[in-house]
Order: structure tokens, then sequence, then C-alpha cells
């Protein structure tokens, strides 16, 4: 079964830069 | 392909260090000048540019989520040490719009407007069905509790006459019928013992706060009140570094600049609790 091409196997996945970690909670 | 318009900002992580302690010292100046309420502290980044400034160092223009601590604006206690309002308590939400000035690696506020909105009902009932929940401040139940509390607090307290600066939290409790209030107090020029008139009684010029909390009960015939308060030490007033004249910081409403801010490093801890009382 042939791999999609172009979806990297989760390695290159990069958080996106905003918004940043909840130090606590969210409400 | 040429490339884009360069754009006269970056964007940084929001989680990049550099953002980060911006942010915190936005949230430090925000606390060194909140007069009423809650300090707050940093929840979240919501988004950060960074903008050149002529001709040296960069603006952040921040946008940042914070959360009410359990520490009145007046205590001395260092914000690491203040616990966050739980959702189960009824938790505030700060909401932050910041300019922070990087100039030769000093950082220093600019503008900041920051609101804040407590939890909903449903949120609060969804992790605790029975938890009191916020009471307006004007609530005659809770200004009572507040007179009463202070009055029992005052009575038998034989030093200054404090009086009430400002309720910060009330809530209507079910059972047992009663209401808890947080306020913040001030020692005036009278003596307990000797106050006739209230009125004529004026606030100390070295100011000394204290910050109450009380719990009045409805009792058959009566009610009872039990109040604990924590009157801070006087502080060397320092006035707080002003970023530079070119740019005067243009605090929120919220924040008011009239008096002088005390210096971190010069706070002394609370000096004196006082109470349970009934």
């Amino acid at each position: 079964k042939g791999a999609q091409p172009g979806i990297a196997g989760g390695a290159g996945l990069v958080p996106p830069p905003c918004p940043g970690r909840i130090r606590h909670f969210k409400i | 392909v040429p490339a884009g318009p360069r754009l006269p900002y970056r964007e940084p992580a929001c989680d990049d260090l550099e953002t980060e302690q911006a942010a915190l010292a936005a949230v430090d100046y925000i606390n060194q000048n909140l007069r009423h309420g809650y300090k707050h502290t940093l929840n979240q980044i919501d988004k950060v540019r960074v903008w050149q400034r002529r001709p040296f160092g960069e603006v952040y223009h921040l946008e940042l989520d914070t959360l009410e601590t359990q520490c009145h604006a007046r205590d001395p206690t260092p914000l690491a040490n203040c616990s966050v309002r739980q959702v189960f308590q009824h938790a505030v939400e700060g909401d932050c719009e910041m300019h922070v000035l990087k100039q030769d690696d000093r950082l220093s506020v600019l503008f900041a407007k920051c609101d804040s909105t407590p939890d909903s009902r449903e949120d609060v009932r969804k992790v605790c069905p029975q938890c009191p929940l916020m009471a307006p401040l004007n609530d005659t139940k809770v200004v009572h509790a507040a007179d009463a509390a202070l009055a029992a607090f005052n009575a038998q307290n034989n030093g200054s006459y404090f009086k009430l600066l400002e309720i910060s939290r009330g809530q209507l409790v079910p059972l047992p019928a009663s209401t808890y209030v947080e306020f913040a107090v001030a020692a005036t020029d009278c003596v307990t013992t000797g106050v006739t008139d209230p009125a004529n009684c004026k606030l100390l010029a070295e100011k000394q706060y204290g910050f109450c909390k009380a719990t009045l009960t409805e009792k058959l015939g009566g009610e009872e009140v039990a109040v604990t308060c924590t009157i801070f030490q006087t502080q060397p007033v320092a006035l707080q570094p002003q970023p530079d004249a070119a740019n005067p910081a243009s605090p929120p409403p919220a924040l008011d600049q009239a008096a002088p801010v005390p210096s971190a490093a010069g706070l002394a801890a609370a000096a004196l609790v006082v109470g349970p009382k009934v």
C-alpha cells in the first residue's frame, strides 16, 4: 500500500507559533 | 518568484523565551499598578508581533490571557506565592493588550489595556453544583457582611481604627445561610477606643493596608460574624521606574497611576494576622 505522498510520518509536525501553552486552565 | 513584501514586523512563537520574558514583564507591570481587586498571573500568550522601533529597540505587541489569583492587589506577597483562583471558586479571566519596549535588554511597558471577566455560572456549576457564585459587590448582604465584619475587627483590635477601602469579593452561600466577603482596609489616624465619628478619621500618610476575609452567618434571632484580617507592613514606597518620557505609558482605565508604586524589592511580608474573631 503506497504511502501518501507528502505526508510526513508525524516527525515534521511543527506546533503553531501562537497561541502559546496554557499555564493553568482555560475558562 | 520575487519574495513577497517584507512585513514591518516579525512573529516569534508565543512560547519563545523572548516572548515569555516580555509577557512576564507586562504582567509584573499590571500587578504593580493595580489598586483594586486581585493580582493576576499569566495564563496564555495569545498573540505576539515584534515591531522595529526607530532608532533603537523593538516593541512587542502582546495579547495575553491572565487569571486572577487570591492575593489582593495591595498584598506584598510575591506573585509566585499567590495561588490561582480555581474554577470551583468562580475564577476570573483577564484579557490584556500590551506594548512592551525592549531596548538594551531592558523591558518597559509603553501601553496596557486590560479587562477582566468572571467565569460563567454554567462553568462553575459544571465542576461544582453546590459551590457559591460571585455576588455583585454592592449586594446589600455583601455590604452588610463587610460592615459587620469590620466593626467586629475594630471592636476587638485596640490599635488603629481601620476603614473599609474596598469590597473585593462577595458570595452568598446557600447552606448554611451565610455571606462570604473579602475586603481591603486601611489604617486611620484614629484609635479604635476613641472613635466618635469615623468620618473624622483620616487614612495615615504612610499607608497601612490590610485584607480581611469574613463569613456572616444568619442565626435564629441574630447573626454571627467570623473575620480574619492580614495587616500588611507599611511599605517604603519607591516610585516605579517609568518608561522613558518620550513614550509615557498610557495606562489602561483600570490602572491608576496616581499613587506611587512600591518597588517589589522593598516589599515586606504580611506582618499581622488577626482573627478569626466571632
